[in-house]
């Protein structure tokens, strides 16, 4: 099964 | 002081309906040069960001750079039942800095309806600068939007993810669902001008087919698309919309990987 990855992951928030 | 005025049937509004199925709220910067808007959907999965110069719309005055958190939806559910000829004006001034007005005129001018929408406090990310991002990509296919929206309307007949994975001269999107699998084997032709198909390394990535769909919406605005991989990276699609025009629309989706 694949597990949905976050943006935030990637990108830190402001 | 913001002031923008543009016709109902116009880039702007039309690329706000077409993202809605994503995002309802953005994040709305104005500066003289023109507009930028940035939002997320709400799992925190794909991101949009919208430039559009100034230039494009019927009217731009804007003396001071602003930021805000606007609820696109709601705005784009206001001006739908505007008529098609209408004018629409949306204004922010500095004193009251907690909504913002959307005034729609009639084509005869003879009937003025406004708007008051609240403004409202959004997260901001901290994007790096998109285009040193897309310079550092794998592999990046151009190619017309009929063919994208094409292979994601294949794609959409199978419900559940989208491997988009690198082959020799060429790019595949293959699709497994429960009533089976889809095979779309998209290739580098030796005369065609409007596609580019550049591969510095291998690279496969699996994506929520739901997102691909809602790309393919506003890729329809534009007439080339241009998909960039890279390894365990966020896809990214990039289209410039219109003709003649600066304004772009980029997203940003994030993969799935080995649960």
């Amino acid at each position: 099964s694949r597990k949905q990855t976050k943006l935030s992951a990637f990108f830190s928030e402001k | 002081m913001l002031e923008l005025k543009l016709v109902k049937e116009s880039l702007f509004l039309n690329v706000l309906e077409a993202i809605l199925d994503l995002v309802a709220v953005a994040s709305v910067s104005c500066s003289s040069t023109g507009l930028k808007l940035q939002a997320m959907d709400a799992k925190g999965v794909a991101f949009i960001s919208l430039l559009i110069p100034a230039k494009e719309f019927q009217f731009y005055h804007c003396d001071k750079d602003l930021s805000m958190g606007i609820a696109i939806g709601d705005m784009v559910e206001a001006i739908r039942s505007a008529d098609k000829d209408g004018t629409i004006t949306i204004k922010a001034s500095d004193e009251n800095f907690r909504n913002i007005t959307v005034s729609i005129e009639s084509p005869e001018c003879n009937e003025t309806t406004s708007f008051s929408l609240l403004l409202v406090t959004l997260k901001r990310f901290c994007i790096p600068e998109l285009q040193g991002l897309l310079k550092k990509y794998d592999a990046c296919v151009q190619m017309p939007s009929v063919d994208f929206m094409r292979i994601c309307k294949y794609l959409s007949n199978v419900d559940g993810d989208v491997d988009i994975s690198t082959i020799d001269k060429g790019i595949r999107f293959f699709a497994l669902g429960k009533c089976g699998c889809l095979n779309v084997k998209y290739m580098q032709p030796e005369k065609a001008t409007d596609i580019d198909i550049s591969v510095q390394a291998p690279v496969s990535l699996t994506l929520d087919l739901k997102y691909m769909n809602s790309f393919a919406k506003v890729s329809a605005l534009s007439n080339q698309v241009k998909l960039c991989l890279s390894k365990g990276q966020p896809l990214v699609v990039q289209c410039k919309i219109g003709q003649k025009t600066k304004s772009r629309i980029i997203y940003l989706l994030a993969p799935k990987i080995k649960g």
